[in-house]
């Protein structure tokens, strides 16, 4: 195992333990500027790890990104680690970085669903769902981003247990939906939430559930716009953007649904990089232009969150 | 651990929206045990070997352009494997 944050391997995937012990080096290594926060435990009872990267004060304005609610969407959990690392090396050096977690505080939940990323990594590597057993049923598993209170239970979603959108029996069952749910509203002061999947090449917005336009959908669209461009800029890796149901298709219950009706304005979701070739195992050599390319968009979207109080 | 030998992912392009719900209409035929990576055009799916005949008919009875994207999963999951261990 790598000793210390620099000498881990960036360009290879990791087991869940491998995460949790970058993790804990991180917050060593940094003890100024990051914590971990267990919000809860999985279905299974694995806990539910958050980095905070803060540099003081009290329940300052706050940025959430979370990475790999769905389990094989290996290149999520292993952006995650990347923007983790890129957080504590640009604070300091760049003054976009720096001045945001000079007021604000960042949370960073690297893997949503550590049940079934564990599964991927030693039964299943097509799994995607959690581990649930469902009552009445020999299928296992619920579609963690289809298991919030947004639209609950309507189009785009499932109540067969075998599918793989699965919503579950009520809103917020899967502890670790309601473990998130928990956080952001006893925080109660979280101005962007930025939930991060595979693959698709796409930046969207509310809503899912409703063809009715969220009510800043021209501040939404134009900063997504502008966070793309940031993201080509590296690559040239070209992006869609828009609201899920105009952009993909009727998903109910997705997290950034959610985060919108609470009031977190700065609700965005992205589909990482798509090769065209490879899906859900993009090679590990994708690692780190995906996530460095992802790290400009995020960039743009934390900056405007800045800029923008509300 | 899971077996994919002999699944294939295609990617489906249909040409309109007629063409994609008649995709669409693939998922709810559980026996075929398609597994959906992605919903939008284009559509990629994951077939298992014993259904491969019976989707590659569908679609081109239909006329919907596919190809296929992955031959072999199991061979890139394998490789996938491979590449984590010479690391570790």
């Amino acid at each position: 195992p790598a000793g210390n944050t620099d000498t881990f391997h960036y360009t290879t995937y990791h087991t869940l333990s491998e995460i949790y012990s970058f993790q804990d080096m991180l917050v060593a290594e940094n003890p100024k500027l990051v914590s971990k926060t267990v919000i809860g435990q999985s279905y299974e009872g694995r806990p539910l790890n958050v980095l905070k990267f803060s540099t003081g004060g009290s329940n300052r304005p706050a940025i959430w990104i979370d990475t790999g609610i769905h389990a094989r969407e290996w290149v999520t959990q292993a952006s995650g680690i990347v923007f983790a690392k890129k957080i504590v090396t640009e604070y300091g050096t760049d003054s976009a970085v720096t001045e945001i977690l000079n007021r604000m505080d960042v949370f960073l939940e690297m893997v949503v669903n550590p049940d079934g990323y564990h599964f991927t990594h030693t039964n299943n590597r097509m799994w995607r769902k959690n581990r649930k057993q469902n009552r009445g049923s020999t299928c296992v598993g619920v579609d963690l981003n289809r298991n919030w209170n947004a639209g609950f239970g309507g189009h785009g979603s499932s109540n067969n247990p075998c599918s793989e959108i699965y919503r579950g029996t009520r809103a917020h069952s899967e502890p670790e939906v309601k473990s998130i749910v928990n956080f952001v509203r006893s925080h109660g002061n979280i101005k962007a939430f930025i939930s991060i999947h595979s693959y698709s090449q796409m930046l969207l917005f509310p809503y899912g559930y409703t063809r009715k336009p969220a009510k800043d959908q021209a501040e939404l669209d134009q900063v997504a716009q502008k966070a793309i461009t940031a993201l080509a800029s590296l690559y040239g890796t070209s992006y869609r953007y828009g609201s899920i149901i105009t952009t993909i298709y009727q998903s109910s219950g997705g997290s950034i649904d959610w985060t919108y009706n609470q009031g977190i304005k700065y609700s965005y979701t992205f589909e990482l990089r798509d090769t065209g070739h490879f899906g859900f195992i993009l090679p590990a050599n994708q690692i780190v232009p995906t996530a460095n390319e992802t790290w400009l968009a995020l960039k743009v979207i934390m900056d405007h969150t800045f800029k923008n109080p509300y | 651990k899971g077996d994919f030998h002999g699944h294939q992912v295609f990617r489906i392009v249909p040409k309109d929206d007629v063409q994609l719900a008649l995709v669409r209409v693939l998922e709810d035929i559980l026996d075929l045990e398609l597994d959906f990576w992605r919903w939008v055009t284009p559509v990629d799916v994951r077939v298992p070997s014993h259904s491969l005949q019976v989707v590659k008919t569908y679609l081109e009875n239909h006329c919907i352009k596919y190809f296929t994207m992955i031959k072999d999963l199991q061979a890139l999951l394998d490789e996938e494997q491979r590449q984590m261990k010479s690391i570790a």
